[in-house]
C-alpha cells in the first residue's frame, strides 16, 4: 500500500505531464512555436456551407476551419480540419529540422461525439519526410493505424531513426473509419530531436 | 421577463458589432 | 490501503474524465460542434464601454462579449456574456434535436475573481424547450439554482424526461447573486439523448 504522500506526488506528476502539452514532448509541428502548414501542399478543404457568419442581419461568408487547425491545440469538437472522402494529405513545415522520432494523432472521444460514432477519424495513415517542399515523393518515416477503440491521443514511434533530418513532412491520410464523405484532423503532431 | 423583443438593434450594433454565426444546411464536419 | 499501480489508475480515469471536456459528455449547445446563439432572442448586452479596440493608435470601438461565448468553452476571467440587471435570457439553437437530460452552468470560481466575489453569477434559472425559434412561451424542462458555494461547474438534470425532443432551447436567468449592475454567463451546456 502506499502512504498519502505517495499518492500525492502521483496525482502531481501526472498533472505536470497533462500540463505539459499532455505528453511533455516538443511538438515541431506546432503553429505557435513556429510549424506552418504548406498551404499549396494539401487536400482540398471539405466545405459544408453550414456555419454563415453575418454582421448586422448581413451574410457575409460561410466558415469552415482551415488544414491550420490540425497544428493548433484546441481539439474540441468540430475544431478539425476535413477533407472529402477518405484520403487526404497535408504537408507541415516544422519549426527546425528535426530527426523525426514520434507522430501524435488526436481525435476526439467517443464520449464527446454527438453522433456516437468518430467515422470520421483517421484510420491508415503514413508518414514522409520531404527535402523541400517541392519534392513530390518524400522518404517514407513510417505506415501506422489510428485506432477508434484505443485513446484519443496516440503516439506513433518511426519504425527506423531516419538518416536524415528533415524540416518538412507530410501526413497522407490513407483511409478512415467509416464516414462516406469526409475525414476529420483534429491535431498532427511531430516529435524528434533537433538537427 | 418573457423571450422578447430583438437584442442586437442596429444602434447598438453600430457600437459593438458582433459576428453572428449560424449553422445552416446541418452540422459541420465533426 | 492501495498499491502505487490503482493510484495511478484512478488519477489516469480522472485525468481521461478532465481530458472529455470534464463530463465526459456531449454538450449539443457548443458552438464548434454545431450548436449556435439566436441573437434575434436574448437580452441585451450589458455594454461596459471599457475594452477599447485601436488600429495604428485610432480608437475603432469598445468590445463587448457577445452572446457567443456562452457556448464557447473558454471560461478565464472576463470571457463571459453580461447583461443587465439580474434577469435575462438566451436562446440557443443545439447542434441536433434531442430529449434534454441535463444542463451544465459554470462560472470562475471564487479563487479566480479580482474581487474574490462571484455576486454577478448567475442564481436562480430555469430553462425551456422550444418547438421553433418565433415560439414565444415553451415547455419548462426544469427551474435549477446555481449554487456560489459549490464548484464552478454545476450539473442540473431535468426533473422529469421531456415528452418530447428539443433542438431550441431557452436558458432563463431569474436571478442572481447580488451585482446590483449586471450578470455574468460563462458556459451553458445541454446534454441529452439525440433524436
Amino acid at each position: 500500500g502506499i502512504t498519502e504522500a505517495q499518492a500525492q506526488v502521483i496525482v502531481n506528476n501526472a498533472l505536470k505531464l497533462y500540463s505539459q502539452d499532455k505528453t511533455g514532448m516538443v511538438d515541431f509541428a506546432l503553429e505557435s512555436g513556429g510549424g506552418s502548414i504548406l498551404s499549396t501542399r494539401c487536400s482540398e478543404t471539405y466545405e459544408t456551407k453550414t456555419a454563415l457568419i453575418s454582421l448586422f442581419g448581413i451574410p457575409l461568408w460561410y466558415f469552415s476551419q482551415s488544414p491550420r487547425v490540425v497544428i493548433q491545440p484546441d481539439i474540441y469538437p468540430g475544431n478539425c480540419w476535413a477533407f472529402r472522402g477518405s484520403q487526404g494529405y497535408l504537408v507541415v513545415r516544422l519549426s527546425m529540422a528535426i530527426w523525426p522520432a514520434t507522430f501524435t494523432l488526436e481525435h476526439i472521444p467517443k464520449t464527446l461525439a454527438p453522433t456516437g460514432s468518430i467515422a470520421s477519424a483517421p484510420k491508415d495513415f503514413a508518414v514522409y519526410g520531404l527535402e523541400n517542399e517541392y519534392q513530390e515523393e518524400g522518404q517514407l518515416l513510417g505506415q501506422f493505424m489510428y485506432d477508434q477503440e484505443g485513446d484519443s491521443l496516440q503516439m506513433f514511434p518511426v519504425p527506423e531513426r531516419p538518416d536524415r533530418t528533415f524540416q518538412i513532412v507530410e501526413l497522407r491520410i490513407l483511409s478512415n473509419w467509416g464516414h462516406p464523405e469526409y475525414t476529420c484532423l483534429y491535431r498532427f503532431r511531430v516529435h524528434g530531436e533537433p538537427a | 421577463p418573457t423571450s422578447g423583443g430583438p437584442c442586437c438593434s442596429h444602434a447598438r450594433l453600430a457600437r459593438t458589432p458582433y459576428l453572428v454565426l449560424d449553422y445552416v444546411n446541418g452540422p459541420p464536419p465533426i
